[in-house]
């Protein structure tokens, strides 16, 4: 999901 | 994980890094806005409430309990040591952060990825760390003698923000689907805001002279 993979960043 | 991504977290990490420096060795706080430190707090707690939900890596895992710790460590240095808490100029850190931190609630509640507490949550710490470096950078116009490592402090943080652009752009290119309009635009505005600051920055040290700030 477009949602999920920037939380990936801090 | 891409090297722009990376140099961002280390420039962030080494503006911390120089901040604590300043605070724990020379024991002093002075230049440094107490209201920005708690903005960070409060960005940090808010976008890291996934820390134990939502795993994604060790390092992340690792960095984020780094930054939790270290902006509450700064804080409770600011506010409760008491050496350090002597040498912090109250007088000209009178930026009213307080009422900054409803409208970015507000914006955040409007907008936001999904309506959930976690995301929410999320968009306003976004949101908040846009505008979080205003208390510093107005006390900074009002410090007369900005130090060395305080400088440094600020512009580390300014190149984590321009790496991170680097990154998105990277990212844009190499990932499909990476659309990020929130954290895009409240990142933008966030590099905008060091603008001035980079300017006399490298003024000053390409002049070799003390950095000086226009009020």
């Amino acid at each position: 999901s477009s949602g999920s993979n920037l939380k990936d960043e801090l | 994980m891409n090297l722009f991504r990376l140099a961002g977290d280390m420039t962030h990490l080494v503006s911390v890094v120089v901040l604590l420096l300043k605070i724990h060795t020379i024991k002093s706080c002075a230049g440094v806005s107490l209201k920005t430190q708690e903005l960070y707090a409060l960005v940090f707690a808010a976008r890291y409430l996934d820390l134990f939900v939502h795993f994604v890596s060790l390092y992340n895992t690792v960095m984020k309990l780094v930054f939790l710790a270290s902006s509450f460590t700064i804080v409770w240095y600011m506010r409760r040591h008491k050496i350090v808490r002597r040498t912090y100029d109250k007088e000209h850190d009178t930026f009213r952060h307080h009422f900054i931190v409803l409208p970015c609630l507000v914006l955040g509640l409007l907008l936001n990825e999904k309506f959930t507490f976690r995301e929410v949550m999320w968009a306003f710490s976004i949101y908040l760390e846009a505008v979080a470096i205003l208390p510093q950078l107005v006390l900074l116009q009002r410090t007369r003698n900005i130090d060395n490592l305080t400088a440094q402090y600020v512009f580390f943080l300014g190149a984590y923000r321009v790496l991170y652009i680097f990154n998105w752009i990277y990212r844009y290119f190499t990932e499909p689907h990476f659309v990020h309009w929130i954290s895009w635009i409240a990142g933008i505005v966030q590099t905008l805001l060091y603008g001035d600051f980079f300017y006399y920055y490298i003024l000053s040290w390409k002049n070799n002279v003390k950095l000086e700030l226009p009020a």
